[in-house]
């Protein structure tokens, strides 16, 4: 609080990493927040909502198979970006983006929901839970918006919606990491950074633990979405293997 | 290294296949 950091890490390193992950953020965020904002009138019309409703339950999977793998690839981008990242052995670097470029997803799509709605961009169009219902997992989806509501209620700006996306993917504690003493510097310094820009953004105390719960309300949405990938494979093993794109088997697969 | 071959071939490549 007095600005002083940790010894080990200088004021200017750490505005160097923010200004990094931020502008890493912005470079990789698939949709600017402006163009959202300027859509977010655009909800799908009762006969479109029909229309996803009434889709085979395996081609509604498929459809958000795809779209979860095209957010992914920017999130890959986006880490690659990160000062040290690359510096990670690449055991490493495989191992934080199975176990986190979903999170990183979930948090970045907060930029793209609508509270006033309660809806989410997706597929062109502003979408309800409703248009979801065919995957036939209510209790993940109700989650998943909730989680998004309650991320929206931080109103985190963009650079700190950066901040926090890089020190989820920088986990130290994910299983399997070889060298878990590089990743935990990395993502200490990251910590220190995204409190740095909570501080000059003169955000109110609390919001950094507030922050914190969101890392373990991830972590379960992410167990849950593989509980339902896995739920879904043993009913159809073939569209799995067949349809579904082969980064999102890589990342998921069992 | 077979087991995550789009991964590895993501992180190598200096442009990312999605159009960013």
């Amino acid at each position: 609080s007095n600005g002083e950091t940790s010894p080990t890490v200088s004021m200017a390193e750490l505005e160097h990493l923010a200004q990094n992950i931020s502008k890493s953020h912005v470079e990789t965020c698939q949709y600017l927040r402006e163009e959202l904002q300027q859509l977010s009138w655009q909800a799908f019309l009762q006969d479109e909502v029909d229309g996803y409703q009434s889709k085979p339950r395996e081609v509604m999977w498929q459809l958000c198979a795809i779209k979860i793998t095209e957010a992914i690839q920017y999130v890959v981008e986006f880490a690659k970006r990160i000062d040290g990242f690359m510096e990670l052995c690449q055991n490493d670097q495989i191992v934080l983006l199975k176990a986190g470029s979903l999170e990183v997803v979930f948090v970045r799509m907060c930029r793209a929901f609508d509270t006033q709605n309660n809806t989410v961009y997706f597929d062109g169009k502003y979408a309800g839970p409703d248009v979801f219902k065919a995957l036939g997992c209510d209790d993940l989806i109700t989650s998943v918006f909730d989680f998004a509501k309650s991320m929206c209620s931080l109103h985190l700006s963009e650079d700190e919606i950066a901040l926090f996306s890089a020190f989820v993917l920088l986990s130290a504690d994910r299983t399997w990491l070889q060298e878990k003493l590089q990743v935990e510097k990395l993502q200490q310094k990251t910590q220190l950074a995204l409190q740095h820009v909570l501080q000059k953004n003169q955000r109110e105390d609390g919001i950094l633990s507030k922050l914190r719960c969101k890392v373990s309300a991830l972590r379960s949405l992410c167990a849950r979405h593989s509980e339902n990938l896995s739920a879904f494979r043993a009913v159809y093993p073939d569209i799995v293997r067949s349809h579904f794109p082969p980064l999102y088997k890589e990342l998921f697969g069992p | 290294k077979e087991k995550h071959k789009i991964l590895h071939q993501l992180l190598q490549n200096s442009t990312s296949p999605v159009d960013l």
